[in-house]
């Protein structure tokens, strides 16, 4: 059908549009959205989360909004509202043990009716925490919204920086920048004797950020902390901002 | 067009189909599905491995095989060999660089290709390293081999757990038996002092398999050495069958 309105399709919108990606999963991008988007947000940002990985949802729990929202008599969805940020994800609309069993086509429908049926408002960022890959979700974000931004997240090790490369190698051929790489998990310091271990590696975001042009933004630690938050519904961020994996 | 013809999808092969999956990226299905392949060859069984993860793909080289197959004149493709078991990825039909950038559809007649076209002989097993996610590809593995079995991987976390856990409920509506589940990631061993800690917290494995009703068949430490084997292409069961890791 005809493609739905929305400020963030029709160009009406300022907002800075940025999609969190990494080519593989579970090296953090949820939890880099999350923590970026409550980052934002208390420097004064007013920030929109859409959680655009539709069968490994999870930022409905990571900011501690696993309820239903609240839908308006013309079918217009408010956003969930936490920690001084709003967000939509399929973690709002059906229950965490119901699989989404969709074929691609279906995932552009519905980023389509997070960009245009949720009321964001006026936002200054929209930060779309990508799923893993370059199929049908990363086609319909750069097709809908060419002039999107790409932040990448990889863990150090190779096999994870070359499929975070691949990912810049599909921003490329469709035009859009990336703005930056994060190290995420780049070591653990022990708890009990301090002393650090570099589990993933090291040197994989450092070896992207170079290889595709794209400044190096940090690295953050892996910490039972961050993991924590992400469990419970409270970013890092929020909870302890004076900490380094915070500061990142 | 009519599908391809494949002893696996025809009902003559007598192998047992087990597709790997998780739900979640970044849990360790590839490093289990590789590992479990290379400890099954060493019991003396023919192992057959699919990288069926056709976007993040991985497997060529976790166990060291990132050249191209040989094509025979009958467009037949042999499987790459190494450590005992037999293997193929899109690793090994384009560069580690090159961004996979397909819709949906495109998946299913891949995992055909693979089944259909390549020389896998006489195997008593083949694992099917799944993405992470339930949509197209996991719907045509369900498709085309019904018969097929899962094997769930988690990390202990809640957030991985409960996307695991949308991947059991998957295979209860389409009739796949869960033969069991495996954590990964359960803890991490100090290298200076010794001490353990579960930076991905705890549980979560044992409460799926409880849930789902299938056998918890065991947890997988944290180590360097694993993630080395993953980025080097020598699996840990075949660099280091005594350790602990390579045992369960
Ligand atoms: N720096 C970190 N320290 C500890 N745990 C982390 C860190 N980053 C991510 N995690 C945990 O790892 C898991 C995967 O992260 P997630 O953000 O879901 O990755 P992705 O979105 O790439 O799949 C989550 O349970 C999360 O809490
Ligand atoms: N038990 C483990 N110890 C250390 N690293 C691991 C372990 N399991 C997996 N890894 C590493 O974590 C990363 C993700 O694992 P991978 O098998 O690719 O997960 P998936 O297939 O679920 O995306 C890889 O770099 C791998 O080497
Ligand atoms: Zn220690």
């Amino acid at each position: 059908g005809p493609q739905k309105k929305s400020p963030f399709l029709t160009g009406e919108s300022s907002a800075r549009i940025i999609g969190v990606a990494s080519g593989k999963g579970g090296v953090g991008k949820s939890t880099v959205t999350v923590n970026l988007a409550v980052a934002l947000g208390k420097l004064g940002y007013r920030v929109g989360v859409i959680d655009a990985d539709i069968y490994g949802f999870s930022v409905a729990r990571m900011l501690g909004m696993l309820t239903r929202p609240v839908v308006l008599d013309n079918n217009t969805i408010m956003p969930m509202a936490r920690h001084g940020v709003r967000a939509i994800s399929m973690g709002n609309l059906v229950d965490e043990d119901q699989p989404i069993v969709w074929r691609g086509p279906m995932l552009g429908k519905m980023l389509e009716q997070f960009l245009a049926d949720v009321y964001w408002g006026d936002v200054d960022y929209l930060l779309l925490d990508l799923p893993p890959g370059t199929g049908d979700m990363a086609l319909s974000v750069q097709q809908m919204m060419p002039h999107s931004e790409i932040l990448l997240v990889t863990t150090p090790q190779a096999a994870a920086a070359n499929v975070a490369q691949r990912v810049a190698g599909f921003a490329k051929k469709t035009n859009q920048k990336v703005i930056g790489v994060i190290e995420n998990m780049a070591y653990f310091a022990c708890p009990h004797c301090g002393e650090q271990t570099a589990i993933f590696g090291e040197g994989g975001g450092e070896r992207i950020a170079h290889d595709i042009g794209a400044p190096f933004l940090g690295r953050l630690p892996l910490t039972t902390a961050v993991r924590a938050g992400g469990d419970e519904g409270t970013p890092i961020v929020a909870a302890d901002p004076e900490s380094p994996a915070a500061k990142a």
